[in-house]
């Protein structure tokens, strides 16, 4: 019962369906060895237990194709062109990037070969240039006042170092000139050399 | 402005103020809470020291004064939705917990969602003024995440109509819940309810700690902080040991299952019920998991165009990072991870909404499917986050490891979520439980609904690769 999957790796319903089939196949894989290992252990909690890295594995990919999904879904919400093409290229990155950090999933199942995944490894690249101009604009979407992003590296205006400068000079240890254990300990130590 | 970060706003090629829109679910909800940020970041009341240079105590009570100050100005402001409090919250203590946060987050959804009218009578509004101030007693010293092995004990005295709390060991003292060591005077436990000679498993009691008006322990509560932690400096994360502690039979939470005054134990419709609460708490952690990873962005990202090191070719000036491929490899990522993680963050509060009313209707058939996905998206959005946020720090080089960052903050202060309500590798788990019950189903000929359909292709699953 072949059913080949046509991925195209700049279409992102197609990579959709591959996370799907990667989660439906990991799903299988872990009710499997469940199986097989209550042939074997004929207990249900020790073949559980014997099953457990398989079974995070496919919840895992479980999760992950969900996230996908509701991220792919959420662009056809989108009217504006500008907003759509920016969201359209991070969700395709991630779709992608995360083929590439699980591609032993994707290979181990036969839904991608590997110079497919070497393709992915180069669109990643060009993909990593074209969020490039975006990447400043993207983080100042979410929005965050300075103060509660409290961050002195973080700050919507950029200038980072005059209040690097500022916020250490209020550390506790600036209070005094001279701190009070240069004369409990260092300075006796001193004379006891 | 620095002018490099002026110079990357120029370039952009989308209109950023219609993805803060989206990002916030519409115009009027961004304008809502530019507001409610301006009322916050405006008041003199909710200055306070940079806690990176107080100690803990002053920390804690820092805290404390600011929450009492919140409570108040939310009064003042009439800010009484649960998104526009949980967001008032969010500005007063950003990126930190606060000692209320158990009291509003957990104790007074409990009551909601558990109470009876008449409880509601009793608690709701003394709760709602802080005569009443409440924690969410669940974890034990020895059992977390495995609920049915807390120990706790709740034991059903018809004589007085009374319930009998008790800590029976070490490992069953209660251990963790925020705001119990020093804010609350009154817990929600959750303990073996035993009635009759019988046990039926994990109940929620009602359970003064607190003298309401001198805050003393009451007698035979042992209660306490249990000292410092990785991070969460602000609240008095508590521990509570009980002995022979007598409450009414009306303290139990009895909106679903209930114990009739000769003792008969009446069964909620489902045993899944009195864990509403920590359902709810998970869906947030995924739309929590998106704030902070968003903030650990904006940080990493900013800093990287500001920042100038090293050079591509001799002699000419040094570029951004943020030019260079490596940073753009680690950083992006976390960027698109962020805006995933946000729309599943806005998908499941509005499914958690849908199906809790479900359930409110009487109609459980879809809860064994909530609690399956904010098991394993909580557990999936807060491990890719807490990872995501050390790569943040390490991206900003050495100022990353200054607290002056916000980064360590936000490690330490995120980091609890692969743990609380559930370890992660637990609720993992659970999912997979879900996942191959299902897939069972399949098997033995029944169709699924809902986010597990694709289970029912399971006849189509060979596939092959293609040729590119």
């Amino acid at each position: 019962a072949a059913r080949p999957t046509v991925v195209d790796i700049n279409d992102l319903a197609s990579l959709v369906e591959v996370y799907k089939l990667r989660a439906a196949i990991l799903v299988e894989m872990a009710a499997k060895n469940i199986q097989q290992e209550l042939q074997r252990t004929k207990n249900q909690e020790d073949a559980w237990n014997n099953s457990a890295i398989d079974l995070v594995r496919a919840s895992d990919a479980h999760c992950h194709y969900v996230v996908v999904k509701l991220f792919t879904d959420k662009l056809g919400e989108i009217g504006d062109t500008a907003v759509h093409s920016v969201l359209s290229t991070l969700a395709l990155f991630y779709t992608l990037h995360g083929i590439t950090q699980n591609s032993g999933d994707f290979l181990q199942a036969g839904l991608l070969s590997v110079p497919q995944v070497m393709l992915i490894s180069v669109r990643i690249k060009e993909l990593l240039s074209q969020l490039r101009p975006n990447a400043v604009a993207l983080v100042d979407a979410f929005d965050i006042h300075d103060k509660s992003l409290n961050s002195v590296l973080g700050r919507y205006d950029g200038n980072v170092y005059e209040h690097l400068f500022e916020w250490a000079r209020r550390s506790p240890l600036n209070s005094t000139e001279v701190h009070e254990s240069f004369h409990k300990y260092l300075k006796p130590l001193r004379s006891k050399l | 402005m620095n002018p490099d970060i002026m110079k990357e706003r120029q370039n952009a090629t989308f209109d950023v103020e219609k993805l803060t829109n989206i990002l916030d679910g519409g115009p009027e909800k961004t304008k809502r809470r530019r507001e409610i940020e301006t009322l916050v970041f405006n008041d003199p009341d909710f200055e306070e020291e940079d806690p990176n240079f107080l100690s803990r105590s002053e920390r804690y009570d820092q805290a404390v004064r600011k929450s009492a100050r919140m409570i108040l100005k939310m009064r003042e402001y009439g800010i009484g939705h649960p998104d526009e409090i949980y967001f008032f919250k969010k500005c007063v203590h950003p990126s930190r917990p606060e000692p209320l946060d158990l009291h509003l987050g957990m104790f007074l959804p409990t009551l909601l969602n558990q109470a009876t009218p008449e409880q509601m009578d009793r608690f709701f509004m003394p709760a709602w003024n802080l005569n009443i101030i409440g924690t969410y007693a669940q974890t034990e010293m020895g059992h977390g995440t495995h609920l049915r092995g807390l120990e706790t004990t709740a034991t059903y005295d018809p004589a007085t109509q009374e319930f009998v709390l008790n800590s029976p060991t070490f490992s069953s003292i209660k251990w963790w819940p925020g705001g119990l060591g020093k804010t609350s005077n009154c817990a929600i436990v959750i303990a073996q309810l035993y009635t009759q000679g019988n046990c039926h498993g994990l109940h929620a009691f009602i359970v003064p700690i607190r003298d309401f008006n001198t805050h003393e322990p009451l007698p035979g509560i042992v209660v306490g902080d249990i000292g410092p932690k990785f991070g969460y400096s602000e609240v008095d994360n508590g521990f509570l040991k009980l002995e022979n502690i007598r409450i009414p039979r009306e303290n139990m939470l009895m909106k679903h299952a209930t114990v009739e005054p000769d003792g008969t134990y009446v069964k909620p419709p489902s045993s899944k019920l009195t864990y509403g609460t920590m359902v709810f708490i998970r869906s947030l952690i995924v739309g929590n998991s998106a704030l902070f990873l968003a903030k650990s962005c904006t940080i990493a990202i900013r800093y990287s165009a500001v920042r100038h090191q090293s050079d591509f070719r001799p002699g000419e000036p040094e570029p951004q990072i943020l030019d260079y491929q490596t940073q753009q490899y680690k950083l992006f990522p976390l960027l698109a991870m962020a805006y995933a993680f946000a729309f599943v963050g806005q998908y499941m509060n509005d499914t958690y909404n849908r199906i809790t009313g479900d359930i409110n209707q009487g109609d459980f058939t879809e809860m064994p499917e909530l609690h399956a996905l904010s098991a394993g998206l909580k557990a999936f959005t807060t491990w890719a986050t807490n990872a995501a946020i050390e790569v943040c720090r390490m991206s900003c080089g050495g100022h990353g490891y200054s607290c002056s960052s916000a980064l360590p903050d936000i490690y330490v202060g995120f980091t609890p979520s692969c743990t609380y309500e559930g370890e992660n590798t637990v609720m993992m788990l659970q999912t997979a439980r879900y996942l191959v019950k299902s897939y069972q189903q399949v098997k033995a000929g029944k169709q699924l609904s809902g986010i597990v359909s694709y289970l029912n292709e399971a006849e189509h699953w060979r596939v092959q690769p293609q040729p590119v």
